[in-house]
This record gives C-alpha cells, sequence and structure tokens, in this order.
C-alpha cells in the first residue's frame, strides 16, 4: 500500500479527483497554500494497491497542467536571489538572476513564476486499516 | 514512532480526539474533504511510539462507526460504474451495479453509500524532534 | 527524498516559511488545530534532499518557540490527570498532577500548559515527482 501526497493547483483539482474516482480510487482533499505564491493549492491524499501506484500517477498527470503566473517582486522574501523570467522547479532560474536586496532603491517589478502541475510524494503505507 | 493518518467522519473527530487525549495521545487535526462524497470528513495527524500503536487503533476504533449516506445519483462522476445500494469498502459492491452513463436519458435517483468508520494509514518515521 | 511534517503555532509559521523560502526550500502550508488545545495551530510539509534535511530542521527550529498558553480546567477532557502548572513534552507532570473527575465540586481555574516551538515528523519518500 502507497500513499501519494499530490499538490495540485486549485484549477485542476476537480478533474483530478473526478477521474481518479472514475478509476476506483479513493481520495482525500486538502486545502492548502504554497509556501512561495501563498496562493490556495489542493493537497490530495490518495491511498492505493502498490499495483496502481503507475495509473494513479498517470492520471493526475494527465489532468494537471503547468502554468505562468505573475507575481509582484515586492512580496518576495527580502533579498532573495530570484530568477526573471521564470523559475525552474529544480531551482535553477531561466533567466539572469536579479537581488532583491538593494534597499529603498526597490522599485517592484512583476516578475514570472511557472507553477508545476503537480507534486507528488510517495511514502510507503506500514499498515492500512478501515476499521 | 509511527505517525497515523486516521480519516474518520466529523459526527466522530470529537469523541475520537477526545479518548485519545485522555489516554495520553498527541492529536492534530486537519479538515478534509471526501473525494466522492465531497463532504467534509476529518484527517487526523497522530504521532506514536510503536508500542502504542496498536492502543491507538483501537481508540479511535471504538470511537468512530460506519452511517449510510443517501446521494443524489446525478452527483457520481459520469459514466460511472456504482453499486446498489452500497458500496464495500474493498469497492466491490454490494448489489447489482448500475451505469450512469445513459446520456440524455438519464434520470436521478438516490443511492445509498456506505461511509466507513476510520480509514487508517500507519507511516514509518525516520525522525522525531520537538524543538 | 524526505517529507517533513512541521507542526509550529501559528504565530511562527510566516516566519519559518520565510527563512525556508530564502533557503531554497519549497513549503506547502495546511491549517490544522491542535487536539488538546484546540487552537489553531500550522503544518507544514517540506520536501527536500536527504542531504539538505538537517539544515531544514535547523531553520525551523531557529524560528519556532515555546509558549505559556493559559487554559481553563474546565475545558479538559474529564477524568483527565493533567500536571499543574505545565506539561511536559514527554508527558510527564510538571508539578502535582491533579484530578478533574470531582463530579459536582468541579471548580474550574486556570492551568498553564507549554506549547512546544515544533514538532517535527520526518517521512521516506519513495517516489518523488514534479509532473
Ligand atoms: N524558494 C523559491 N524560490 C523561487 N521560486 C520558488 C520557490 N519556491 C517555489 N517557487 C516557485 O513558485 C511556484 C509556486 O510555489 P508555491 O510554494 O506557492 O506552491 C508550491 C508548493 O505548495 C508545492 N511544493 C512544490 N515543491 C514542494 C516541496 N518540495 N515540498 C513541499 N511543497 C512543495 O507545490 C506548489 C507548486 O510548486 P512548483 O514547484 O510547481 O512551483 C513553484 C516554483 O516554481
Ligand atoms: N470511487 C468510488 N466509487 C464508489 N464509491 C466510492 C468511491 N470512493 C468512495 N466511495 C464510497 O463513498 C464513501 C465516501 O467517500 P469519500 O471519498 O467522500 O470519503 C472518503 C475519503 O475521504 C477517505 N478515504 C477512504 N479511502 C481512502 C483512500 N484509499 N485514500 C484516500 N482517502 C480515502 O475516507 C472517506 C471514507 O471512505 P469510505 O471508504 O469509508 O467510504 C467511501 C466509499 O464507501
Ligand atoms: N493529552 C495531553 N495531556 C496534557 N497535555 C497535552 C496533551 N496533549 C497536548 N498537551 C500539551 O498541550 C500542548 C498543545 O497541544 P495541542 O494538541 O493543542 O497542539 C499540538 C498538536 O497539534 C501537535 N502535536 C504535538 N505532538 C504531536 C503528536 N505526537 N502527534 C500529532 N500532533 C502532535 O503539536 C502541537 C503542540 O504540541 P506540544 O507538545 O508542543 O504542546 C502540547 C502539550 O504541551
Amino acid at each position: 500500500m502507497k500513499l501519494i501526497f499530490a499538490i495540485v493547483q486549485d484549477q485542476d483539482s476537480n478533474k483530478v479527483i473526478k477521474e481518479l474516482s472514475k478509476n476506483n480510487f479513493q481520495i482525500t482533499k486538502l486545502c492548502s497554500t504554497g509556501g512561495f505564491l501563498k496562493s490556495g493549492n489542493t493537497t490530495l491524499l490518495v491511498g492505493t494497491e502498490d499495483n496502481r501506484l503507475d495509473l494513479a500517477i498517470e492520471l493526475i498527470k494527465k489532468n494537471s497542467r503547468s502554468r505562468k503566473q505573475l507575481i509582484d517582486s515586492s512580496m518576495l522574501p527580502y533579498g532573495m536571489e530570484c530568477a526573471l523570467p521564470g523559475y525552474h522547479n529544480d531551482l535553477t532560474p531561466y533567466g539572469p538572476s536579479l537581488s532583491t536586496g538593494i534597499d529603498d532603491l526597490e522599485v517592484s517589478y512583476p516578475i514570472e513564476v511557472i507553477v508545476g502541475g503537480a507534486t507528488i510524494f510517495v511514502l510507503n503505507v506500514e499498515r492500512f486499516a478501515k476499521l
């Protein structure tokens, strides 16, 4: 038995849940917030037999997609090196990086952040029970 | 150390928390939603020593129970084979299964779904700390 | 890859998130409630490479702290042995323990509870993916 934690964008969560349900997966939905963009997203818990893990991941992948989101540079944690215009998920900058630490001269400008389709953690379940 | 994720119905969550607390378990409560019935339920996190795991599970089991819930067939994901009247937790239908995919002729009717007492996932904790 | 569940007090959560973010950790925030004090707290999910686990824990520790909270004895689960004035995190009482089970004569009085900085569970991740 595996327990999947899948963090998806709110816009994709209903579609992901529907497709998983149609394929007889059971899902529990937790409302969550991204630490960086501070906007709402959805964390799904999906407990599944080991032999159906790949199907669950495939369904999540097919029903979620990455999107570009514009944020204001002033909302970044102070002194943070940030890529411009996007930010690769492995945290290597797409473009020239720009320090936001220039104190009073700090001018806010739009930064484009690429939010991925789904971030997935698969954990091993030691014991599963329906009581 | 083990971390229990226990998904219980909202009606049982206070009783489960109280009984666990009286037995010196510590609990964190997360509000959650069922993927299928889309109604609120409660996900409890209980970190416990290995030798108290059985007691924690026993207390959760004693203080939660399954209930029948009527839902409208129109809210099922389209084209979903659904058991009538209930649905066994291992996803084998209780009764004759009925396809909800008959397009325009689709008439909505009440379907009884049996929601279990508690769904429990036990995970192994690599490291535990109170800082 | 490890997945950290860190339960911190609401007052510390923004600082912890900011410091983790500045150090290139990614975080998902879940709103939660303590089972005992029933007040809001924050559960953070932080997925990190194994070799950055110690840094993540160090940052959480530095940016969260324990606080004393006064609660009314009447809100304790009935019949619960409770330490006076505080309660050590390993659940051994600080002072003389006092039964709250004396029925009609029960008089409510303030009890001091010490809420720790952060409670941390580290789980092993079998599979990680950004889809
Ligand atoms: N310290 C940082 N510096 C610069 N850019 C940063 C950053 N942290 C995040 N980003 C960028 O911002 C996007 C949204 O992050 P957020 O934290 O709001 O929302 C995140 C977070 O809630 C969750 N998440 C991703 N990786 C995680 C991890 N390792 N642990 C816990 N949660 C994670 O998935 C959501 C989407 O992540 P995704 O990677 O697709 O997309 C991320 C990433 O492209
Ligand atoms: N694809 C499907 N087709 C037909 N019937 C379905 C179905 N998915 C769920 N059901 C039925 O509906 C009840 C409520 O499911 P729900 O998803 O709202 O609420 C669920 C869900 O939040 C959680 N849960 C159960 N198994 C889970 C799993 N493997 N992974 C994650 N969450 C699970 O526990 C709650 C109660 O589950 P329980 O099994 O007792 O009861 C389930 C089950 O009898
Ligand atoms: N059965 C009990 N009897 C007497 N005193 C009790 C008690 N349960 C908790 N306390 C005390 O009350 C504080 C707040 O607990 P609460 O459950 O609201 O909030 C907790 C809970 O949400 C979470 N937590 C701590 N240990 C946990 C565990 N093993 N499993 C799940 N959640 C845990 O972290 C928060 C802070 O915990 P912390 O230990 O620092 O602080 C605890 C502890 O000092």
